[in-house]
Formats: structure tokens, C-alpha cells, sequence
């Protein structure tokens, strides 16, 4: 794949499952064969493109059993989550299994959704991705979970080991009328002077894809807030 | 202890620990010895009640280390989290192993604030509890997840497991101008008809104070939303 791409955060419910679910639209309504791995036991973002969260997909695949991804609309397919994920056969693998798996396939770009917690699933896809998105909103909560996956990125970086080498800020959910949203770009410039900052402001069309749980891309105008920010971050992944 | 409530949802980020630290306010302005219990490794609660989120604390209680929970307000202390819940000499302990540890604390009510994923965390928290709030939002991946909590609780309760025997559904972040959080109490209703449903509005006081780091009722107006709701759901609690 040209594009391996891990959207992580630490913090629960920043949006991380919307982002992903909204590049992989996005980037596969521009021509891109995409493959969407779900890391999350929840195995939300399956259920949100409109898969069937239960069908083997990414625990299957790392214990080597071939799972067919599930073609969800043109040029979009997915690889559910699911309970798998937390067993005692996934945790023993070795960090680069999920890297080593995806060979195999040949989309023009595979995204990978982290889930809160688990520290483990969400290093398989800091170690297959070659660029995370670090998905933040405006509480101190997720601030703090994003220095987290800074602190990793950058300790893994500096090691040597395999994986992503370059990493952005996504600011999510970002609505200036509130008081903590302003503050938010100003507070990660000061911690993070050398990351580069995306946004993704609050529209509830993002929301409403992954209820409907068709891809954002079709079920929202394509003039909408979210559509337009989703494209901005996606040009940034594409200008690496 | 006369109440232990553990707070739980599997899905992130939709209040778990803002309502964790609230009821835990609220029961303390009302003269009741708290503890609150951190089982989060990102130790949100901790550092949201203003106590110093690498103390010891939880880790410390379920090996046997005896840690001194922190003061942070007249009848209010805190065990924190922290990234020692992650290890394997916690993971391998029995599920009743915080149900026992916290028998030495006699406070009149303890609070178990339960993380995202990490079931093994959460499991030690539905044990150790008389009661569990299962926070949910309005969107369906919340409710998925709390219908995951419920079916793990009612399993217990089955198999007459030592735990929580009752829980009701939290709603969180209500805002009934959203379309979605309109139809939220209907689905819960429907889903699970014998379950009560509380509710905790939308109310940014209640995330400025755990921005600000002091508890709520110390933060905010107390006829604000947020405070009104914490105390109708405190109500339910203490009615059990
Ligand atoms: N830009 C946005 N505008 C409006 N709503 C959003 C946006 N991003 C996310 N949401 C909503 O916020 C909630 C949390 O988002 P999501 O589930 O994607 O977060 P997450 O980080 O993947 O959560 P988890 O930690 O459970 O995996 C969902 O209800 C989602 O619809
Ligand atoms: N009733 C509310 N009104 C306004 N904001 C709220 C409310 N409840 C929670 N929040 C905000 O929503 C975000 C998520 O809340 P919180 O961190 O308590 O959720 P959580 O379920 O504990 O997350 P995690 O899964 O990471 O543990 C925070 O920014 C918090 O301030
Ligand atoms: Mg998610
Ligand atoms: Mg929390």
C-alpha cells in the first residue's frame, strides 16, 4: 500500500472511529482502493461503513487464518474488530504481526482504528502504519492522552524500531463557540511546537454516517463541514 | 462500606469518569466519607478531583501495598490509577481481588471509575460493587457497549457471581436539541425495558471541573444542570 495510516488517541471518544471511518470515504471516493482495519474489541468502525461487525476480520488475520475483507461500497473494503482481538493469542504475538499481515494486501491505502485502552492492539497499528493521525479534543483528559502516543511515537522513533515515522494533531469535535475549543490549537502549539496541527470541526453529518453507518462521503453534502476538513487532513496525508 | 457503585460503560469517552468524580462530589457535600477508586490507567479521575495522578493508588491496593488514599476536600479521597493496572501481576489476579482489598476502608460510600477496554479492569469494579451506573450517549456505539456491560452483568447475576446485583442506565450528555439524544431515552426504553434510566444533561460546568481540577460542587453553581441531575442520580442510589 502507498498509504498505511493508524488513527489513535489513548482517550476514549475523541473521535477517532469518525476519522478513520471519514479518510477511508474519502480517500476511496477519490478512485483509492482502501482497506479499513478495525483494532477495537467494539469494532465500531465496521458496524459505522456498514459491515457486519462479527465476521472475521483482523484478529482472524493476525492468527494467519486469510479473512476476506468485506467489500462495503466501491473501492472500500473492511476488516471488522471484534472480541478476538483481546485474546491471549493476539497478545502474544510479536508488534510487527499486523505490519507483517497486511503485505498481503494491495489497496492504495490501509487505515488502521485504534481502540481506547489496550495498549497492545493499538501498537500493532502504530508499528504497520507509516503515519498516525493523534486524534485530541479540547479537555486536558485528551491532551494528556495524546502525550501519551507523542511520547511512543517519539521513544519508538528514536530506538529505531519499526513503524510510522511521522505523526500529526488531529483536533476533533472543534466548535470555537466553546470556551475550551479556542484555547485548544494555542495549548498544543505551546506542548507540540513541531507537530503539525489538522482540524476536524464538529458536524453532526460525521455523527449521523456512522448512525446511518454508510460511508460519510455518501451520506453527507459533500459541501458539509466534516467533508471539507476530512479532505484537508487526507491532503496532508498525501503531501507526506 | 453502605454503597459501592462502580461507573462503566466499555464504549469511551461518553462521561464515565465526569460522573464518577460528580456523584462522588455530590455524596461528599452531603457529609458522606467518599473514597473514589481509579481504575483507569490514564487516571482521569484522579487528576480531575486535583490529586496527583502517579501516586500510588489502585495498582498499589490490589498487590497488597497498602496505599494511603489521597484527601483532596473535607470527605473526599482518591486512589488513583495509573499504568501499573496495565501490568501482569494485576491482570492475574482474581476478579474478586478488589472486592477484598477495599474491605479495610470504611468510608460510607466508595466509587469505582471503570476505563475503556481493558475488561479485566472493569471486571474487578462490577465485582467490588453493590450497584453499577452504565453510562451511555446517544449514539449507537454507546449503546452498543452498554448492552455489552449489561449482558456481562446479568450473565453474573445468573451464575449468582459475587457483584454488583443492580444497575440503571445513565444517560450522559444529553442535549435534546441534538436529533439523536431525542430518541435516546425511547431506544433505551425499548431495549431494555427493566432497566431505569437516569439522566445527566449536557452542562460544561460539569467539564470545567474536572478541567479545573476541583470537585463540582465546589465548581459550579449548585442549581446548574449538571449538579441537579448528579443529585437526582445520587437520589437513585441512595432510594436503592
Ligand atoms: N467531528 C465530529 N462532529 C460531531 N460528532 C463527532 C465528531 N467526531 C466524533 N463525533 C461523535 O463523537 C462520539 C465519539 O466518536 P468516536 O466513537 O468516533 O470516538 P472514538 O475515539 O473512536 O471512541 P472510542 O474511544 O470508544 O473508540 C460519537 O458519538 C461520534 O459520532
Ligand atoms: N454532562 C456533561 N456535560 C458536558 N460535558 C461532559 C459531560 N460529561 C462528560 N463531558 C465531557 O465529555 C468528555 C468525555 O468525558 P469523560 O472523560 O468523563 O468520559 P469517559 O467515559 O470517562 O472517557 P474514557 O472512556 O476515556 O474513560 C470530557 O471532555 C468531559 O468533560
Ligand atoms: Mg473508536
Ligand atoms: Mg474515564
Amino acid at each position: 500500500a502507498s498509504m498505511k495510516v493508524a488513527v489513535a488517541a489513548g482517550k476514549g471518544g475523541v473521535g477517532k472511529t469518525t476519522v478513520a471511518c471519514g479518510i477511508a470515504s474519502v480517500l476511496a471516493a477519490q478512485g483509492n482502493p482502501v482497506l479499513l482495519v478495525d483494532l477495537d474489541p467494539q469494532s465500531n468502525a465496521a458496524w459505522g461503513l456498514g459491515a457486519d461487525p462479527t465476521q472475521p476480520g483482523t484478529a482472524e488475520l493476525l492468527l494467519g487464518d486469510n479473512p476476506v475483507p468485506i467489500q462495503i461500497a466501491e473501492n472500500l473494503w473492511v476488516l471488522p474488530g471484534g472480541p478476538g482481538l483481546k485474546g491471549h493469542e493476539v497478545m502474544r504475538l510479536d508488534p510487527e504481526a499486523l505490519a507483517d499481515a497486511i503485505a498481503a494486501f494491495d489497496h492504495a491505502a490501509v487505515i488502521f482504528d485504534c481502540p481506547p485502552g489496550w495498549d497492545h492492539l493499538e501498537r500493532f497499528g502504530l508499528v504497520a502504519a507509516e503515519v498516525v493521525l493523534i486524534v485530541v479534543d479540547a479537555h486536558p483528559f485528551a491532551i494528556q492522552g495524546a502525550a501519551r502516543v507523542v511520547e511512543t511515537l517519539s521513544a519508538r522513533r528514536q530506538k529505531k524500531r519499526q513503524g510510522a515515522q511521522r505523526w500529526a494533531l488531529v483536533m476533533s469535535r472543534v466548535d470555537l463557540r466553546r470556551a475550551l475549543d479556542k484555547d485548544l490549537e494555542s495549548a498544543l502549539a505551546a506542548m507540540f511546537p513541531d507537530i503539525d496541527r489538522l482540524l476536524i470541526r464538529q458536524d453532526v453529518a460525521l455523527s449521523l454516517a456512522t448512525t446511518e453507518r454508510v460511508p460519510v462521503v455518501k451520506a453527507a453534502p459533500q459541501n458539509c463541514r466534516g467533508i471539507v476538513d476530512l479532505q484537508e487532513v487526507v491532503g496532508w496525508l498525501q503531501n507526506g
